[in-house]
């Protein structure tokens, strides 16, 4: 928050649009803007009501450079909006830079609901917040608006000025808050874990964070923001440096990236890679470079798939401790470094050397993905 | 390997407007003390504290990529001083 109890004193709001942007149609604005103020709604006592004339408490307009607060807006990219805090006259009111490409749901441009539902975060008394993952952290990024749920972060900031909604059915069941995985809990279990063109990424939820050799601290991120046609909540990723090409599984189907570019022709099902029908996911994947070979781990057994000869090795499935002595739970995630095999089973991470097959070490998770 | 210079002398002029627009820092006025940490160099670790970069208080390539994304404009204190 802004400190000082800067909040409206009164629970009932009113809001007007005074201009539109030509980048969508009057219906799609109208939509995105009171979806956008139905985010704070859902969570407080507060109600918006719109009106065509006269001074709203939230007054939404499209602008662009100069527009008449002082605070000029600087063409395209960069800064795309601003609102200022609850008050009198241009308190509360929100901007959108004219010069961005507002949308109403495509990752090409940015989505008007994403941005005024942050703006209209200012306009009731939330400043900005330091969680990647919260609608409130200053820095656009896309996310599906279809199923936008307001994460933890925000609730809580929201919550701490105006409380909870009076009004709301506890026999309606709706989806938690989503909160930001923490590189410091110590108990997590991470979705999956691959490299990227010397980096090395580790996924968890919607997030993912890059760890690279120039850096000590893991800089996370969310997935779309790299990938915006990539699932979230993934199973497995690996990458194949041949093909400079990256896979992340979810279910029974596989997407695969150039590096951020999608590869036509994906996703596909998981049979594609000749997979069994029955196996309906897989829990990690791993890339061995100096075989070619990737490995697909599902429950305690795994496969191998040969990548020049884009077919299933026979002999396989085998017993995951066959080949990896000391693992009895499940494979949770799996990558290579620096020539050595790292099979993460929770938050214990077993390093290995493939040629050998001599487990090494027993690890923490916080062994790359450093807690800072 | 490690690129001789990632930063431009352009570059070093946008994040010091980037940390006057959103991260409050003033100009210096009157004659510039010898000692103690520059204002830039304070105002670029508080900025990557914020987003959780690498605090070295240079300024690298991680924090001008970061500076260089899409975000919202007015910064936290001037809203809050406006009204």
């Amino acid at each position: 928050t802004f400190g000082n109890s800067l909040k409206w004193e009164k629970n009932s709001l009113t809001y007007r649009i005074e201009n539109y942007t030509p980048d969508m149609s009057v219906a799609e604005v109208d939509d995105s803007i009171n979806r956008a103020l139905q985010v704070w709604a859902k969570v407080t006592p507060l109600r918006f009501t719109r009106i065509y004339s006269g001074t709203a408490d939230i007054m939404v307009s499209f602008g662009r450079q100069s527009h008449g607060d002082y605070y000029p807006f600087d063409g395209p990219s960069g800064t795309l909006a601003h609102a200022f805090a609850p008050g009198s006259g241009i308190g509360g009111d929100a901007h959108f830079d004219e010069d961005e490409m507002f949308t109403f749901s495509s990752n090409r441009g940015y989505v008007l609901f994403l941005v005024a539902a942050h703006e209209f975060g200012h306009s009731l008394g939330l400043s900005h917040s330091d969680d990647p993952g919260a609608l409130m952290y200053p820095v656009y990024s896309y996310r599906d608006p279809s199923t936008f749920v307001l994460p933890r972060d925000d609730v809580n900031g929201i919550q701490s000025l105006y409380g909870s909604n009076p009004s709301k059915d506890p026999s309606v069941p709706e989806p938690p808050p989503p909160t930001t995985p923490d590189a410091c809990d110590s108990t997590m279990v991470l979705d999956a874990v691959t490299t990227l063109r010397g980096e090395m990424l580790f996924f968890k939820d919607s997030f993912f964070w890059r760890s690279y050799p120039q850096s000590n601290t893991p800089q996370q991120t969310l997935i779309t923001n790299f990938w915006p046609n990539a699932p979230v909540n993934i199973d497995a990723a690996y990458e194949n440096p041949q093909s400079d090409t990256i896979f992340f599984f979810k279910g029974s189907r596989v997407w695969a990236f150039t590096g951020y570019r999608p590869v036509q022709g994906y996703p596909k099902t998981m049979n594609s890679f000749g997979l069994p029908r029955a196996v309906r996911k897989i829990d990690a994947a791993l890339h061995d470079v100096a075989s070619g070979k990737t490995l697909f781990f599902v429950g305690n057994y795994y496969f191998s798939y040969d990548e020049s000869r884009q077919t299933m090795d026979r002999g396989f499935p085998k017993r995951v401790d066959q080949t990896f002595s000391g693992l009895t739970n499940k494979v949770t995630a799996a990558f290579q470094n620096r020539g050595f095999t790292y099979i993460y089973s929770g938050p214990y991470m077993f390093e290995y050397d493939l040629r050998t097959k001599w487990l090494y070490r027993v690890l923490r998770n916080s062994y790359f993905l450093r807690c800072t | 390997c490690v690129p001789v210079s990632e930063v431009t002398v352009q570059d070093e002029s946008f994040a010091e407007n980037y940390l006057k627009n959103f991260f409050n820092m003033t100009e210096q006025k009157g004659p510039s003390t010898r000692r103690g940490i520059s204002p830039l160099s304070k105002k670029l670790s508080e900025m990557q504290r914020f987003f959780g970069l690498h605090i070295t208080g240079a300024l690298d390539g991680e924090t001008l990529e970061m500076m260089k994304k899409p975000r919202c404009g007015v910064p936290d204190g001037k809203i809050a001083r406006f009204s």
